[in-house]
């Protein structure tokens, strides 16, 4: 699974994910990722969010719209309000996976609690990072 | 530019995990990922929408044969390739995705239009294919998604009820 997130000159954001779905899959299962609120959410009062993992788990615990939700009506911060759902809120539903999102102010996070995640972000303050972690 | 902007970006790594791949592949990997990036970040630079950097970051991913999406997807149990994709952007709320397609380069550009010419959010299966024809989609022959390497994932659990997800060397019998 594939996606980005990103905020624009505008301060709007927007969310993208895509993905090929799982080795030997039928039945016509589809996983987290072309839900909105699931695996995919954007909102500008909150967050861009595009997920990646197991995506039974992800629809169960409704992600991305939780990030959003956390950070709208709990008032946390991005990366604390991420780190909750990412280490505390999807390991209960014994889910692995990650995320990644910008709110409007260009911050970023991109927790995750599984192995074989890829990440990038680059920023106009001129970080620019590409990072394979184990 | 007005404010600052920023793009992040993932990808799955095809269960090849780091200190398991060899550094030509590692850096075909970096390579990838920074072109995405990249792609995105220009457009932002150019005081473009988060929306049109977002889909030019995935369509970038897409045409890769490393990421699971568009062209490296995986293959299901008939052998083929079916692929999800969503977009959405936070200004207005509008979103759009599309569910169980095949033989489509880009599903991310489709998940668009149908944000954007349709008054659906979802579309899935044969509808989607319909309206992605009406839209001037084009069909690629199933060779352009054919990867030797996710042939070779598809074989060693083929025939069983195991299905793997991209990112995991596990082969879980229910929940991937």
């Amino acid at each position: 699974t594939v996606g980005a997130v990103a905020c624009d000159a505008n301060r709007n954001i927007a969310a993208a994910t895509s993905t090929g779905g799982m080795t030997n899959k039928n039945w016509g299962r589809i996983g987290d990722s072309p839900l909105i609120g699931i695996g995919n959410y954007a909102n500008n009062e909150t967050c861009a969010v595009s997920c990646t993992g197991s995506g039974e788990f992800f629809i169960r615990g409704v992600v991305a719209y939780d990030l959003s939700c956390l950070i709208e009506y709990k008032k946390l911060p991005l990366k604390e309000a991420a780190d909750e759902v990412i280490f505390k809120r999807l390991p209960k539903l014994k889910g692995d996976g990650g995320l990644i999102a910008v709110d409007r102010s260009g911050n970023i996070t991109m927790p995750f609690n599984t192995e074989g995640m890829y990440r990038g972000m680059r920023n106009s303050n001129g970080e620019n990072k590409i990072a394979i972690y184990e | 530019m007005n404010s600052p902007v920023s793009i992040a970006i993932h990808g799955g790594a095809g269960t090849l995990i780091k200190g398991k791949m060899t550094p030509e592949k590692e850096k075909s990997y970096r390579e990838t990922l920074q072109l995405a990036l990249d792609e995105g970040f220009s457009i932002l630079k150019k005081n473009g929408s988060a929306l049109d950097a977002v889909e030019k970051a995935v369509i970038v991913l897409e045409d890769s044969p490393l990421f699971n999406a568009g062209k490296g997807s995986v293959f299901t149990a008939d052998g083929t390739h079916e692929m999800d994709a969503a977009i959405m952007e936070g200004k207005d709320l509008k979103a759009g995705s599309v569910s169980l397609v095949t033989r489509i380069k880009n599903p991310v550009s489709l998940a668009r239009v149908i944000m954007e010419k349709s008054p659906h959010v979802l579309l899935a299966g044969q509808g989607a294919m319909d309206f992605a024809k009406l839209h001037g989609f084009q069909l690629e022959n199933e060779d352009y998604f054919y990867d030797e390497f996710r042939y070779q994932q598809w074989q060693k659990i083929k025939d069983s009820d195991h299905f793997q997800l991209d990112h995991s060397d596990r082969k879980d019998s229910k929940f991937g």
